[in-house]
C-alpha cells in the first residue's frame, strides 16, 4: 500500500528513535551502533536496532544473530529477530549473504518505507536506525517518514571522514533533526603491553569537529583488535569507553 | 539529452576503462585509485580519473586539486581538472565541501552519465572509476553506460568487509565485467623501529577470499599513517607495495 506522505511520524509503542549516521564508510558507525543496543539492553532498556543499510548490512553478522526475521501470515507485518536482548531487523536477513541488493532508488525507498513501518517492533524505550553512508534515497525516506529524536554522529580522526560527517549533520540539520554529539572512532592504536600511542588516522579532528558545530564529543574510543574481533564473530564487545550509553538516552 | 541505452559503450579516445570497487565504505578504494592513477601517470600513461561517489567525493582532496573543473561554453562538454598528471572529475568540484548531496536515485543516475558522457577525458591510456560503497544506482548506471575493461576490488582483511567485496565481484560478473584481481589494504600495522606485526583488522582475508573467487592477490598493504597523512594533504603517497601498477594496464 502506498504509504500517505503526512511528514515524518513516530512509530506505535516506540519511546526514542535516534539515527547512527557518519556520511562516510567504514568509521565504525555499524560497530558504534550495535555495542550501543547491546549495552543499553543489558542495562535493563528495551531496545531494537534497525540496520537500514540495504546495501551492506552488517548487523546481523555483528551481533551473531542466526535466526531470520518472520512475515506474519496473511499480513504484511514483518516479526523482528532478537540477540543480545536487542529486537533486530535487517536486510541481510531477507537475502541472502552473497547476493548483492541490486536495487535502485525507488526499490530501496519502498524496502526503507517496510523496514520502518511494517515491523512490529512491540513495546520499545529506544529504536537505533544505523544508517548507511551518504545522503541519498535510504536517508532522506527515513528522514521524511519517521520523526527522530536525534542523531549520533560517529567519524574517524582524519579530515576525509570530517568532510562527510559534516555533510550527514547538515543533511539533518535542514530538516531539523537535533546532533546529539559525536563519537571519534579509531582515534589511537596502543601496542599492547606499552603505554605509546599511534595516532594512525589522525588526532583530534573529532573533538574539533563537535567544537565547530556545538555539540559535545561523547567518545574517543581507541582502534582495539577485539573490537574488531566482537564484530567479526558476533559477540559485540560492549563499549567499555566514556560514551555511557544510558547518558544517550 | 536523454541518452540512448544502446548497451555498455567505450569512451571516445579512452583506450582501457577499469573500476575500482568495494562494496563497503573506508577500506581505502578512493586512496588505492589516487595511487594507482597517480603511479601510472609517472611512469609515463596518460591517465584519468572519475569520482563517482557523489555522494562523498573525496578524490579532489586526496589529489589536493584546488583547480575546478569547467564547463565549455554553450556546450555541455565538462573540462576536467588536471592535478599530478592526472586528469581529474569529481562531483566535489561541482558542488562546495560541506553542502550535501541529498539526492535520489534519478537525479543521481543522470549525473552519473554525464560524467561518463560529458566529459571531455581527450586521448588516455586508462580511465579508472572511483566507485561508491554498495550497488546502488551509480554502480549499475556506470555498468549500463560503459563497457569497463575490469574491475580491481579493495578490501581490508575481516569478514564484515569481505561479505561485501564479494556483492561488488558478484555484481560485476553478472554483467561479465572481469575480476582484475583483489588488493587487501590495512593488512597490518608495524610500529616505526619494530619488527612486530600487528593485524588490527585480522590477516590473510584478502587471500582466501581471491583464492576462493579464482583471481589474483594484487597486494597486502599496511596500515601506515604516511599514507592517511598523504590523503589529507592532498599527496598521494605512491604505494610502493607489491601492486606494480604497470602490472595492471
Ligand atoms: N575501535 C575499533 N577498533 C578496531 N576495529 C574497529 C573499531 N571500530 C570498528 N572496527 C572495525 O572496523 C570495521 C568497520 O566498522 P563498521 O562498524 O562496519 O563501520 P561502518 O558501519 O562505518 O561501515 C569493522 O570490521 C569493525 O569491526
Ligand atoms: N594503508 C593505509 N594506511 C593508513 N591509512 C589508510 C590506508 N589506506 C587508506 N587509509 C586512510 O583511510 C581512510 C579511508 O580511506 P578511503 O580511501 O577514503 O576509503 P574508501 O574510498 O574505501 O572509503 C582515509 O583517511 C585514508 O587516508
Amino acid at each position: 500500500q502506498a504509504i500517505a506522505s503526512t511528514g515524518p511520524q513516530g512509530i506505535e509503542g516506540v519511546g526514542k528513535i535516534i539515527a547512527v549516521a557518519s556520511g562516510k564508510g567504514g568509521v565504525g558507525k555499524s560497530t558504534v551502533a550495535a555495542n550501543l543496543a547491546v549495552s543499553l539492553a543489558k542495562s535493563g532498556h528495551r531496545v531494537g536496532l534497525c540496520d537500514c543499510d540495504l546495501y551492506g548490512p552488517s548487523q546481523a553478522l555483528m551481533l551473531g544473530c542466526r535466526e531470520g526475521v518472520r512475515v506474519e501470515e496473511g499480513t504484511e507485518r514483518i516479526l523482528p529477530a532478537e540477540c543480545h536482548g536487542v529486537k533486530l531487523m535487517s536486510m541481510g536477513m531477507l537475502l541472502g549473504d552473497d547476493s548483492p541488493a541490486a536495487l535502485r532508488g525507488p526499490m530501496v525507498t519502498r524496502f526503507t518505507q517496510q523496514f520502518l513501518r511494517q515491523v512490529v517492533w512491540g513495546d520499545l524505550d529506544l529504536l537505533v536506525l544505523d544508517l548507511p553512508p551518504g545522503t541519498g534515497d535510504i536517508q532522506l525516506t527515513i528522514v521524511q517518514t519517521v520523526a527522530l529524536d536525534g542523531a549520533l554522529i560517529v567519524t574517524t580522526p582524519q579530515e576525509v571522514a570530517l568532510v562527510d560527517a559534516r555533510k550527514a549533520i547538515a543533511m539533518f540539520r535542514k530538516v531539523n533533526v537535533t546532533i546529539l554529539g559525536v563519537v571519534e572512532n579509531m582515534s589511537y592504536f596502543t601496542v599492547p603491553g606499552s603505554a605509546q600511542r599511534h595516532e594512525i588516522f589522525g588526532t583530534g579532528g573529532g573533538r574539533r569537529e563537535a567544537e565547530r558545530q556545538k555539540v559535545p564529543l561523547l567518545a574517543e574510543i581507541p582502534l582495539d583488535p577485539e573490537t574488531r574481533k566482537g564484530g567479526d564473530a558476533g559477540e559485540p564487545v560492549v563499549l567499555a569507553s566514556p560514551l555511557g550509553p544510558s547518558g544517550q538516552v
